[in-house]
């Protein structure tokens, strides 16, 4: 099963 | 005041179509260094990042900081009423509520003003960090367009793995297995239609083609398009857009649980 990752997840608010 | 006069007025055009489909809303930060937009699409799973730089309008006038809170539906509704050959300019005040597209046609007999009320937007800003890619391709953009419309048939998402070989991309789905290979050209030029491969690593990743296809819409503004794929990492592609600027999506990768 493939689950989506959200963005947030690799980059941090600037 | 801000002012921004855009010769190749279809440019704007064609860098709406390529957002909004993906972004509901958004500020466009205008500054001195050019305009730019920077927003993640409502589930965040995907984020497009642009730059029309100041050296693309003529003139470019920034005399403070603004950025303009834009509901891109309304937008691209106003931008369809621009035609292919209008010159256009982006027009506000330094504290705006509003801004001002104008339209003018190329022998400047037809000029069409539309004022358009702006929204207060709470933008999340992500800094992106430099990232050292396992791989680095560059193809057409026609053709990426096309393997990912074609791909979708098959299945919802689309394993891209590259080696010494070249490019794989694979979907699977209840009625099998489609897969399209490419092969980089023998010719080491970035010509338009060359297919590239700058290879750190061998690197396999699956992304979601519903938003790969959304990152298409941007097909008119570039030849080619570069796709930048490292391991358990965004995909980030790009379309450079000829004396602007750029349009970049990064799109984060599915992961098996």
């Amino acid at each position: 099963l493939l689950i989506q990752q959200g963005m947030k997840s690799f980059y941090q608010f600037a | 005041m801000f002012e921004a006069r855009l010769v190749q007025g279809s440019l704007m055009k064609k860098f709406m179509e390529a957002i909004k489909d993906l972004v509901k809303e958004a500020n466009w930060d205008c500054t001195g260094t050019g305009i730019s937009l920077q927003a993640m699409d409502t589930s965040h799973v995907s984020l497009v990042s642009l730059l029309l730089r100041s050296d693309g309008f003529d003139p470019y006038r920034c005399d403070r900081n603004i950025s303009l809170g834009i509901n891109m539906e309304s937008m691209a509704k106003i931008m369809k009423c621009a035609s292919n050959d209008d010159v256009i300019t982006i027009r506000s005040e330094d504290h705006p509520d509003n801004v001002t597209f104008v339209f003018e046609s190329p022998n400047q007999e037809k000029v069409c003003d539309y004022e358009m009320k702006l929204m207060d937007i709470d933008s999340e800003h992500l800094g992106i960090p430099d990232t050292e890619y396992d791989a680095i391709i560059s193809m057409p953009a026609s053709e990426f367009q096309r393997i990912c419309r074609d791909l979708s048939n098959i299945g919802d998402s689309v394993k891209i793995t590259c080696n010494k070989d070249g490019v794989q991309f694979s979907a699977q789905g209840d009625t099998g297995i489609g897969k399209i290979a490419l092969k980089q050209n023998a010719v080491i030029d970035k010509e338009d239609g060359q297919v590239s491969i700058e290879l750190n690593d061998p690197v396999s990743l699956t992304f979601a083609l519903r938003y790969l296809t959304f990152f298409t819409k941007a097909t008119p503004l570039a030849s080619t398009v570069t796709l930048s794929v490292s391991a358990k990492n965004p995909v980030a592609v790009e379309y450079r857009v000829d004396d602007i600027g750029y349009i970049r999506y990064y799109l984060a990768p599915k992961i098996e649980e």
